[in-house]
């Protein structure tokens, strides 16, 4: 059965739709059988493949008007793109009993096909984000080591605490990583040393380091593993896969 | 009569708050009065001033039950706080008629006592970022010269003319700025070249440079002048300023 994971942290800029990328290309690069789902309306996720105004988004699934339709990005990596469409989906469906459940039961159906499926969120905690959790087995926080973005800690917690007592009770943190690290700066240094204090054994081993080569793939279309794979990125991406899976 | 301007972009991380704290700071120190006002649920532009869990924030006055109560933070800089309550407003808000205007209406008996007026927005084009443009004379976008960045420039430029069209016939777009730049890096030449090509004399000529102070000052609850008056981030916000008044 698919193990289902979230990226999510509503701090901006974080490395969501980065750590979705490259820890999905990488695990399907381990022969592993991938889906991503994009539900941010920014669609950054489908950018990244070069996937823009798709046909069949997340939007019409939502919506009850199509199953997912994923589309193959690679061998062993599949992909349901978002639209822009859905930054309206939080009003659409306001009078809808149970919208929480939507994605969930969306993915039921063909969850056996894969062994990860890995969804990436807009940076809020809104009826997108509490869709992805009560969908998924297991929510990893990507984090700068900067100091705003230690301030959103409490407040991802708690929603994770409230969705796990009446949404999904399956729901874990399977951890906290850093993205976007530079060993050089005290900044950095500093903040990750509160982050380990907060967390304690759920911050994951590896940092994500920060290498420009990552921020280039998607102009490209590619993931790291294909664009640079010598780089840092290739290196701390594929090193995060193995920590997950072997979690 | 004080001039209104809103820092929005709905990609996440770009330095909406960063430049809402600079810039009006930096007015401030211009011999300007100058109020801040945090509508991000996140409230990092409260943070960034060591503000936690204030009592009057702009959620109270959003809802009704108080007019804006500004803090002052220094000599000619005030702020109205943010609080994590906010995040709710959305839909708590749904049923009520013109509720774009509700900012624009709490300024409006205060506005006489500022020459500037700044709003920072969360990473989202929802109902408070649409109430700050709604109030605004002028919206600056700042954005990083990185690929996922320029992919929600279509976005934001929609909802701008909807706003122009429908809501707020004085707003105009006051220009779009460079963050984080590192000219050593050829993505962000390159992206910056692109984002010329499609804004054209919008781009305002002030680049702020990737400077670790900037992301450092926060931790002190000081603004850029205060934390590393010499560093180029104090000395390309400081033009960023000169720039926005000359307008
Ligand atoms: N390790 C890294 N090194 C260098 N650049 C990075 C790294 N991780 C991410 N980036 C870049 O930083 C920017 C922000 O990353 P990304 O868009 O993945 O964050 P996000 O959390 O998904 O943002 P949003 O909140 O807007 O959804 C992007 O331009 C990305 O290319
Ligand atoms: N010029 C710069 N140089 C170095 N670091 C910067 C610079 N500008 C911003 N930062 C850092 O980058 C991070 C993102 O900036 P900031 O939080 O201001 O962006 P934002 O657009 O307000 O994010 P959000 O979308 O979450 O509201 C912060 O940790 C900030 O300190
Ligand atoms: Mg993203
Ligand atoms: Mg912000």
């Amino acid at each position: 059965m698919g193990k289902i994971l979230t990226f999510s942290n509503h701090k901006g800029g974080v490395g969501k739709t980065t750590s979705t990328v490259n820890v999905g290309a990488g695990l399907s690069y381990l022969d592993k059988k991938v889906l991503i789902i994009d539900i941010d309306p920014q669609s950054n996720l489908s950018h990244s493949f070069g996937i823009e105004n798709a046909e069949n988004t997340i939007y019409e699934a939502l919506k009850g008007q199509t199953p997912l339709l994923p589309i193959q990005v690679k061998a062993n990596l599949e992909i349901v793109p978002s639209s822009l469409e859905l930054s309206g989906i939080e009003i659409e469906l306001s009078a809808e009993p149970g919208r929480e459940y939507l994605l969930r039961e969306l993915i039921e159906p063909i969850r056996k096909n894969y062994d990860f499926i890995i969804i990436d969120t807009p940076p809020s905690l809104g009826l997108l984000t509490v869709n992805a959790l009560v969908a998924s087995d297991e929510v990893y926080i990507p984090l700068q080591a900067e100091f705003l973005a230690i301030k959103g800690l409490t407040k991802i917690s708690e929603v994770i605490e409230k969705i796990q007592k009446r949404l999904n009770k399956n729901l874990i943190l399977g951890g906290v990583f850093l993205t976007q690290y530079d060993h050089r700066k005290v900044l950095n240094r500093d903040v990750a040393a509160t982050i380990q204090a907060f967390f304690g054994g759920k911050v994951l081993n590896t940092k994500i380091r920060d290498n420009v080569s990552i921020a280039e793939a998607p102009t490209k279309g590619l993931d790291i593993f294909r664009y640079d794979p010598k780089c840092y990125g290739a290196t701390d991406y594929l090193n995060l896969c193995v920590e997950i899976i072997e979690k």
